[in-house]
């Protein structure tokens, strides 16, 4: 299959071809896309080929076209509802993050355990609901992905429940480890990770 | 130098064996950090490579060891100061966020523009700031790293202010591609590729 690094760097691709079509750019080579990307031209070639996607030699990829197979080979073809575990402050912004339809996405309902917010209404025609339900809402409204804005200290049991109720994607925010069957994706989101390049670059550009 | 790829995945090795070290483990080999970051053996010993770290063949590394190097590489020996500018839902989630304390980093300066919410007290003993103050902040809290959460429609104009105050290095969360000068480093925070990523998986995986 597409080897793990190639499919995380797959969307990136996707997000600078969409601002290369809004451009209006018809052609563009890898190296133009490696610039965008952060990467080289010969892994944006390589990851790439992965797809059967292999350019013209000289002249390089058609826009349209490869922004047309990546959002395939990448599911996006039908938007995707998402469910957000959480309703905290990083919940609530994520909630109404607005950004996320435009790729693909759209958070369909909203789950807490605090008794002042379940029943309480959200923007997008939302109610938040109670962890209790999880399992109905995750049919109700479609749920494919779940997204968990929980404390750490609850995230692995909610991740169970999520789990339980069929989902098999989840973008995890709480800064603990989740240990789930193997057929379930989890992507551990990390914001402190980014913090630690930009540090790595003020002390190799400027010994900072 | 360090290959930008590699740098990359620096931060998740270094969260990975930091794990490892919380479970007193002494020496990992490169295919269980792999299984932690989900990469493969192979790109493990050729990223840690290029730090000087070669492991012990048939052992592999001595995570203690490992760890203090990493730290130094990502130029994490002392805690560097964060300024927030956009005291929105995520901006108020990021700085309301205890854990990056633990990863190097405080939050110790946050602006706004918004007549309602400058001069307002928050946590850590912060008062949110007017974005006309920021290069007289950027001395007085020392800050070496911004963090953008304000509209797009302002996020260029924020971080040319951002830039002419001295800071070198941003993490941005404007869905907005920042135009800046070459020596400044900008990582995009992208919530959705991450998304992308479990929709890939939700495709190959369950043809869904
Ligand atoms: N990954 C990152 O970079 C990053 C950044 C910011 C925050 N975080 C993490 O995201 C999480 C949320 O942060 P926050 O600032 O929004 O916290 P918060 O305390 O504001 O929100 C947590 C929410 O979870 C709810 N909750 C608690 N237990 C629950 C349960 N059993 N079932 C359902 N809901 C439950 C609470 O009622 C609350 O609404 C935390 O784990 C935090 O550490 C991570
Ligand atoms: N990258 C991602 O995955 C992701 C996820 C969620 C939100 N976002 C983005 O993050 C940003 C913030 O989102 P939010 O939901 O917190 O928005 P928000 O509207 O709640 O907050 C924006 C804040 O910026 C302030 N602001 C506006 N103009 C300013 C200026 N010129 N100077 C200083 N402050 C100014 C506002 O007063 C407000 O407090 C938006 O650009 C949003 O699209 C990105």
């Amino acid at each position: 299959g597409v080897p793990p690094l190639t499919i995380q760097r797959l969307p990136l691709y996707l997000r600078c071809l969409i601002q290369l079509q809004s451009q209006r750019v018809d052609v563009v080579n890898s190296q133009r896309i490696a610039e965008l990307a952060g990467t080289n031209a010969a892994q944006v070639r390589k990851d790439l080929s992965y797809l059967g996607e292999f350019g013209v030699r000289g002249l390089g990829y058609e826009v349209d076209s490869l922004v047309v197979h990546l959002a395939r080979w990448l599911g996006l073809q039908h938007t995707r509802n998402i469910a957000i575990i959480g309703y905290g402050r990083l919940g609530a912004a994520l909630q109404g993050y607005g950004g996320l339809q435009d790729r693909g996405f759209l958070v369909t309902a909203v789950f807490d355990n605090d008794a002042e917010k379940v029943g309480m209404p959200i923007s997008g025609g939302i109610v938040v609901e109670s962890m209790d339900r999880f399992a109905e809402g995750v049919k109700e409204n479609n749920i494919e992905l779940a997204i968990i804005t929980v404390p750490a200290s609850v995230a692995q049991g909610i991740a169970e429940t999520v789990v339980a109720g069929g989902v098999k994607a989840i973008l995890n925010f709480a800064p603990q480890r989740l240990e789930l069957p193997s057929d379930v994706t989890v992507r551990q989101a990390d914001l402190a990770a980014e913090l630690q390049i930009l540090s790595y670059h003020l002390r190799e550009d400027f010994g900072l």
